[in-house]
């Protein structure tokens, strides 16, 4: 069973369209393995992108050198995901 | 842990794993043999049944309205929604009037887990997941984005080419045994009015097209009618929904449902991204589902409600 220990969803907040551009660019790199949740769209919607542990730093730093602006929408997925099981089987029971 | 004995025992606020919808499904057709039946569209990659409900009052080859939830597998409160939708046909009609005018000359069809192998994946292997599970040949990386499948603009801009990118499109057009059991279906049907496919999130009312910034010959009729239905949405809890064409609202996406549901005469194509909490993606909490479920059925009422008032 894959589990997603430590990933965490960043959400993104381009300033610009320059700044959509770079997170797009994201898109089309594998080396990252980033997962997009909400896809790039306009400056007024911000990206949802899980982002596997391993590569948190990398991704912060270059959201970071380039201004991107990001929060945490959820900051270990896993404890979520154990929630949902547990609630799941509780409720079942 | 004890099965439902029948459909209003069944637990409506919470997640459930296939098995258990499949055996909703068939509780929700015993209990009402007048009104729901089963049909078995195709199987899926790996042989699991895709099963369509559907709701009718009789007549033979009446106007249709098709609904689909769950194609990306791991959007569950999709299929949750999708769930909740049949026990409220049945629950309605005969209560309400404007769903009981519906069915008395129109038939619904639902199919809630539109993508059984993926749902069954992303509960057993990998929350996350949201393809197909057919092997891809020559890579290691498993599963189609089924909503980039279809023969609309396929291969084009807004799909992936790369078997390892969750948009990747397939091979070709239908080559999804999940998308082409649904094409079949449709043609060979001939009369359905209305194709609205349910996703989620991030609070959205679209229509064609995603694969072409050409607006789609209702554009005008399909933005009006969206505003109404997103309005009588946002009617029970304040939740606010963009709406659009799928390319002016997100992106471009080729390779679409409904743009080949609209592309082969079915007007009143809409695709629904449902509620976003803000915080919780696809991980929307169990006490989320029922307000979802509820609030974009008044939506939906509002476009098969049209789609009855405006024959073409």
């Amino acid at each position: 069973k894959e589990t997603f220990e430590g990933h965490q969803v960043l959400r993104m907040y381009a300033k610009n369209e320059d700044q959509l551009a770079l997170i797009n660019d994201l898109e089309d790199n594998h080396e990252f393995e980033l997962d997009f949740w909400r896809g790039v769209t306009d400056v007024r919607t911000p990206v949802d992108v899980r982002v596997p542990h391993h590569n948190l730093r990398s991704i912060k730093i270059h959201l970071e050198s380039n201004a991107i602006d990001y929060s945490i929408m959820i900051g270990d997925l896993q404890a979520m995901l154990d929630e949902e099981r547990m609630e799941m089987v509780s409720a079942a029971r | 842990v004890p099965e439902p004995k029948n459909a209003d025992s069944y637990d409506y606020a919470r997640y459930h794993p296939i098995n258990e919808i499949y055996s909703f499904q068939d509780m929700l057709v015993a209990e009402n043999p007048k009104l729901v039946s089963k049909i078995v569209i195709g199987k899926s990659y790996e042989g699991r049944p895709l099963n369509v409900l559907k709701f009718s009052t009789g007549g033979t080859n009446r106007p249709a309205i098709w609904i689909d939830t769950g194609i990306h597998s791991r959007e569950w409160v999709t299929q949750a929604s999708g769930t909740w939708f049949a026990k409220k046909i049945v629950d309605d009609y005969g209560r309400d009037p404007a769903l009981t005018a519906i069915l008395n000359k129109m038939d619904i069809y639902l199919e809630i887990v539109t993508n059984p192998d993926g749902y069954y994946f992303s509960h057993t292997s990998n929350r996350m997941w949201r393809k197909t599970r057919k092997p891809n040949p020559g890579s290691s990386c498993i599963g189609v984005d089924p909503n980039r499948n279809w023969d609309a603009g396929f291969g084009g801009a807004g799909a992936s080419g790369s078997p390892c990118a969750e948009t990747y499109r397939g091979p070709k057009a239908n080559s999804e045994s999940e998308v082409k059991s649904i094409v079949d279906f449709v043609k060979s049907h001939g009369n359905f009015k209305a194709f609205i496919s349910l996703h989620a999130y991030s609070q959205m009312l679209l229509y064609p097209y995603g694969y072409t910034k050409t607006p789609c010959k209702d554009d005008t009729e399909l933005h009006s009618l969206a505003k109404k239905a997103v309005t009588d949405l946002a009617s029970l809890y304040g939740t606010r929904y963009r709406f659009g064409s799928i390319i002016n609202t997100i992106y471009q996406a080729s390779g679409g449902s409904i743009d080949w549901s609209y592309n082969q005469g079915i007007k009143y194509s809409f695709t629904f991204e449902l509620r976003d909490t803000g915080r919780y993606g696809f991980i929307l909490p169990t006490n989320q589902i029922i307000p979802t479920a509820t609030e974009t059925w008044q939506a939906l009422m509002a476009i098969m409600n049209h789609t009855y008032k405006n024959p073409y």
